[in-house]
């Protein structure tokens, strides 16, 4: 794939 | 009508091992994927270096081959050149608002942090809360992340626009009407030796095996796909009965159960094809030498060879844009959510400042 992968970013790891 | 709504919660070493091996399973699948669609592209492109089979199909030296037809229809299809140029021509405006939305929100922590300094350079000790700097360090982070992935993004955007100028001449040619086309590939004398020949049987044949290998993989990459599988039970139950999850162990068993058939026929699906390539490259050897080559004909194979490269060209670009698209809309979800987050904060700390200002001023 060309583009930088966005599946780390999907998943809002911060629990508040 | 009750319902649980914690149904789903799980202890945190559940989330994180499910998590952990959704992960193996999107690796095992692109793997297994990746090298599908790796081997459908050297096939292309070694039949295209050996123009089959329209080389096949060229008996009269003059009409454009079947298969050349079937490609330039393809892409005239899909919508040809102006439906990519179109697309081309949007990526620029979607990286563009990614941009914006990220500028904004750092912008929003830069302001605020400015007051923040000012009123502490004001009231020096008697301004006791965290300052913005320090708050702000990990959203800080994100937004650095995001520039870093911007960045990759934009290279990508160039590889894709070049890509495009080194191909659109053939690609427009390709999608070009039939008699034009036909005008613009130059003629030659057709090799009468070749009708009825045993090499040109073999051939056909050999490409035809090649092709059914090919649909093959279609149909793995279907099943591949469609393999579901949950370990949140089993991990429960291990978590409950050791107190520990192994993973890693437990994740790759269950990976091998589930994925080892279709590695298997993945592995062999390739290595028929590449049986098969190189019994096409004696063969086609063994047909070149029969054919009457002359300048004419080499310049005629010449350009059916570009004309079919520019389909796989075109495809290619398109799967590119297509994702590159998808990219930016997903990252505009993303960026409008650390947006959400930054003003959220940035307005907690106006209100928390307005406090500040107001006991400050009444004592």
């Amino acid at each position: 794939s060309l583009y930088p992968s966005l599946e780390d970013l999907k998943v809002d790891k911060v629990i508040r | 009508k009750f319902t649980d709504l914690f149904e789903k919660m799980v202890p945190m070493a559940v989330q994180q091992s499910v998590s952990a091996a959704n992960s193996r399973k999107a690796e095992t699948v692109n793997r297994l994927i990746g090298s599908m669609r790796e081997a459908t592209n050297l096939c292309n492109g070694v039949l295209a270096s050996l123009n089959l089979p329209a080389a096949l199909e060229d008996l009269s030296g003059d009409a454009v081959p079947q298969s050349i037809l079937e490609k330039s229809r393809a892409l005239i299809q899909q919508g040809g050149l102006q439906s990519i140029e179109q697309l081309i021509k949007d990526l620029p405006e979607l990286l563009q608002r990614n941009r914006e939305i990220l500028d904004e929100s750092l912008k929003m922590l830069d302001d605020e942090e400015a007051t923040d300094n000012e009123l502490r350079g004001k009231f020096n000790q008697r301004w006791n809360r965290t300052p913005s700097g320090d708050l702000y360090k990990p959203l800080r982070a994100e937004g650095n992340n995001f520039r870093n992935i911007l960045d990759k993004a934009v290279q990508a955007d160039q590889v894709v626009r070049e890509r495009y100028t080194a191909h659109c001449e053939m690609i427009a040619l390709l999608c070009k009407p039939e008699n034009e086309l036909s005008a613009a590939i130059p003629s030659a004398n057709p090799a009468k030796t070749l009708q009825g020949s045993e090499v040109v049987n073999v051939l056909r044949s050999q490409l035809a095996q090649l092709d059914e290998v090919k649909r093959e993989r279609e149909v793995l990459e279907g099943e591949v796909k469609s393999v579901t599988f949950d370990l949140t039970a089993k991990f429960l139950t291990a978590l409950a009965q050791d107190g520990a999850i192994n993973e890693e162990v437990m994740t790759s068993s269950e990976l091998d159960a589930r994925y080892g058939s279709h590695n298997q026929r993945v592995q062999q699906n390739l290595r028929r094809q590449e049986e098969l390539l190189s019994q096409i490259q004696v063969s086609h050897q063994e047909f070149s030498a029969l054919k009457q080559s002359n300048s004419e004909a080499n310049t005629r194979e010449d350009v059916l060879k570009k004309l079919a490269s520019a389909h796989d060209s075109y495809i290619e670009i398109s799967s590119n844009i297509k994702e590159g698209t998808k990219f930016y809309n997903d990252l505009t979800e993303i960026l409008l959510k650390f947006q959400n987050k930054c003003s959220d904060i940035v307005f907690a700390r106006k209100t928390e400042r307005d406090e500040l200002l107001k006991e400050l001023q009444q004592s």
